[in-house]
């Protein structure tokens, strides 16, 4: 059977007109991260470290939704939320509401391995971070110019969106008046 | 969101998943991701994770469910089970990779598109957004 890895940057309503300055840096840091996990699978790591290290990955790329360039509330603050399990033991570990925390995944393992809970969320999240020696950052650290205008045109729009979606087009009125 | 599963030489499986949630979303909202059995699940048979629109995911028991097909529908394929799950759930709101403790690799999905990559011992080796990438 062997090892396997498959691996998610989003779904959504992502349009083929992406342009290549937001589209291949995508795919570069996919083909890194797929890199990065067949390397490790190879080296006999265990399928939990290597989700682990993958997701790290990703959380720290900032065109992915999660960690720096996590989408913003509609307060404009980010809350980083992760989760991980493992198939054999069924062990698990999540956190939610995190505004500090670089990488939430690993925070989530945490809870799994050193807590007797499987969620920690929040303000109890942040202090177990802290516990923990977790690396933290200013929450500003998380936030992108790309991601503030997309809380922009979605207010406008007055929605909640999905990784991806669009902006309405206006509907240019001047032409009926 | 992101995600990835897992499952190495020794067999174990595992799945992690991680994202900021949906653009405007209310201050203190919870989605998918954290919800064990939404947007993320393991167990001895396969490794999911989700993403999309996480009220939908979590009201679908999305990663469950795969699992759960895997664990009741005898000879039914990883493919077959992710496939049943996101036909399910309302059009343009799910996206999920999965690995089976045989091996096989699946990623599924009912939206425009899922930026997703995959690789196997085997020799599989995909990196793609669109349906015919």
């Amino acid at each position: 059977m062997g090892w396997a890895i498959a691996l998610h940057g989003g779904a959504g309503d992502i349009p083929r007109s992406l342009p290549p300055d937001r589209r291949e840096p995508r795919l570069a840091t996919l083909r890194r991260c797929l890199d990065l996990a067949t390397a490790a699978l190879r080296s006999g790591s265990t399928a939990l470290d290597v989700v682990e290290l993958v997701v790290r990955e990703l959380e720290n790329c900032p065109h992915y939704n999660a960690g720096v360039g996590s989408v913003l509330t509609a307060d404009g603050t980010v809350e980083m939320e992760a989760a991980v399990m493992d198939g054999n033991t069924m062990r698990c570990g999540a956190v939610s509401g995190l505004s500090t925390v670089v990488n939430a995944v690993s925070l989530a393992r945490l809870v799994m391995e050193k807590t007797p809970h499987i969620y920690l969320a929040f303000h109890g999240a942040e202090a177990f971070a802290r516990e923990q020696g977790v690396e933290t950052k200013d929450p500003s650290h998380f936030i992108t110019e790309a991601n503030k205008e997309r809380l922009r045109q979605a207010k406008e729009a007055n929605r909640v969106q999905v990784d991806y979606t669009q902006p309405i087009p206006k509907d240019d009125n001047s032409r009926i008046g | 969101t992101v995600g990835c599963v897992a499952i190495d030489s020794a067999g174990n499986l595992a799945t992690a998943t991680s994202t900021g949630g949906l653009v405007n979303k209310m201050v203190g909202r919870i989605g998918d991701t954290p919800v064990i059995g939404a947007g993320t699940y393991a167990n001895r048979l396969c490794a999911v994770s989700a993403t999309g629109v996480g009220e939908a995911i979590i009201r679908h028991t999305v990663a469950r469910d795969v699992a759960a097909l895997m664990e009741y529908v005898p000879d039914l394929s990883l493919e077959d089970a992710a496939a049943r799950v996101v036909a399910g759930v309302p059009p343009g709101k799910v996206g999920l990779v999965a690995v089976s403790a045989a091996g096989e690799v699946t990623m599924a999905y009912n939206t425009t598109g899922m930026f997703r990559a995959c690789a196997t011992e085997g020799g599989r080796h995909e990196v793609g957004i669109w349906p015919d990438d």
